[in-house]
């Protein structure tokens, strides 16, 4: 049973791999669990997909963990995708959503990375690749997009923890979620969870120019963000990639939105202030439930916005 | 497994534009190893350092001589580690 699992835990990725089985034992008339192809250590890559039935219904991406070392990221993806499992059928709103739209959940986006850190290197954020003509191991998974590959805030060194790599989509980890997005053809919004600084950003990184939707992508961070404080009073702040943290080139969001996706956005979860990477697992609850109440907001706006 | 014994994380609220441009210079300074776990971008945000034990007394030096406030968030990174992983084998012994 799902009930056996503590949300409230870290867990390994064998735990989180056999609890996505029990999710769709439990709710077999809603979620699946898909494989989307192996990562560079050959384990399988697993997203929950959570549909009312239809086929290329508009679909809503949610990734978490693509930093190894941002362990509430996957964390909060449990809880999420069993928050959402559980509450279809008696949240009205969430009902309506899934009665129209699918939502692709990717809650290990680097399993290589989150294995590492649980094994040899707690601290380890990249891939686990080998880099040709380096001992140095690894590519930065969010500087590896197609996206203004290779620019601003994105290192050529190997051994550098925002390496990104020899090419574009270079890591299996990435292009086994291009080839899927780009297969599927109809996805809506596109978010992606990092932990920690208490940020919503949206497109781009790559660049200090305003996307031209810039005007609505910030009302919907603001409006989510606003719900999201109302439960704790945690703080978030909301923009664009390059002005509220810096140019960052190669990103999966500045990847999404160039390649169609309008409602593309990237969370950095909660930080007490005294842990960073280290966030205590009492904390996994509160920060995925503030968490809920903002990407529910951004899902119900690109439900109520069909484009 | 690597360890991370005597680690500290330094946090900074960085004051002025100079003081900006001092941080970021560190970003290429590869002999300290350090780990910026919030990089300096500008004055509104922290800047969260992780030093390893071997650069700590360089660092905050460095911190000093240049005038920026630091505070220690992080005593001990591999106490906090110890914990973690602690805490999560008691968790899997509770599941079996």
């Amino acid at each position: 049973s799902t009930r056996s699992i503590n949300f409230g835990a870290y867990h390994t990725l064998e735990t989180i791999y056999s609890w996505m089985d029990t999710l769709v034992t439990q709710y077999p008339h809603l979620v699946t669990k898909q494989e989307i192809g192996k990562s560079y250590e050959n384990r399988p890559m697993y997203v929950l997909k959570f549909s009312t039935g239809g086929t290329n219904r508009p679909a809503i991406w949610i990734d978490t963990g693509i930093h190894s070392r941002e362990w509430v990221s996957p964390a909060t993806g449990l809880w999420t995708a069993n928050k959402i499992a559980s509450d279809f059928g008696s949240d009205a709103s969430l009902t309506s959503l899934l009665n129209t739209m699918d939502i692709y959940m990717l809650i290990l986006a680097n399993p290589d990375g989150y294995v590492y850190t649980h094994t040899n290197d707690r601290m380890w954020r990249k891939t686990r690749s080998l880099n040709s003509g380096s001992l140095c191991r690894g590519v930065d998974p969010n500087r590896n997009w197609d996206a203004g590959f290779g620019g601003p805030g994105a290192s050529t060194s190997p051994c550098s923890d925002s390496y990104h790599g020899p090419f574009a989509h270079s890591e299996i980890e990435v292009k086994n979620v291009v080839d899927l997005i780009k297969s599927h053809g109809n996805f809506k919004s596109f978010i992606s969870v990092h932990a920690y600084s208490q940020l919503l950003m949206y497109p781009y990184g790559y660049t200090c120019t305003d996307v031209a939707d810039k005007a609505e992508l910030d009302s919907i961070g603001r409006a989510a963000t606003q719900k999201l404080t109302s439960l704790y009073g945690t703080y978030y702040k909301v923009g664009n990639i390059c002005n509220i943290i810096y140019p960052a080139s190669g990103g999966s969001i500045d990847w999404s939105y160039d390649t169609g996706i309008k409602y593309s956005f990237a969370f950095e979860l909660r930080d007490t202030g005294y842990y960073g990477f280290l966030l205590p697992s009492n904390q996994i609850i509160p920060t995925a439930t503030e968490t809920w109440l903002a990407l529910k907001h951004i899902m119900e706006y690109v439900r109520d916005h069909p484009y | 497994e690597r360890t991370f014994v005597g680690d500290q994380v330094l946090r900074i609220t960085l004051q002025s534009q100079e003081q900006l441009r001092v941080l970021q210079s560190l970003e290429h300074e590869e002999e300290w190893q350090l780990d910026f776990w919030l990089h300096p971008v500008s004055t509104d945000l922290p800047v969260d350092i992780r030093v390893p034990s071997s650069s700590l007394s360089t660092i905050k030096e460095f911190l000093l001589t240049h005038n920026i406030p630091f505070t220690v968030i992080i005593e001990n990174l591999q106490e906090l580690i110890d914990m973690e992983k602690t805490e999560m084998e008691e968790n899997q012994k509770k599941k079996q």
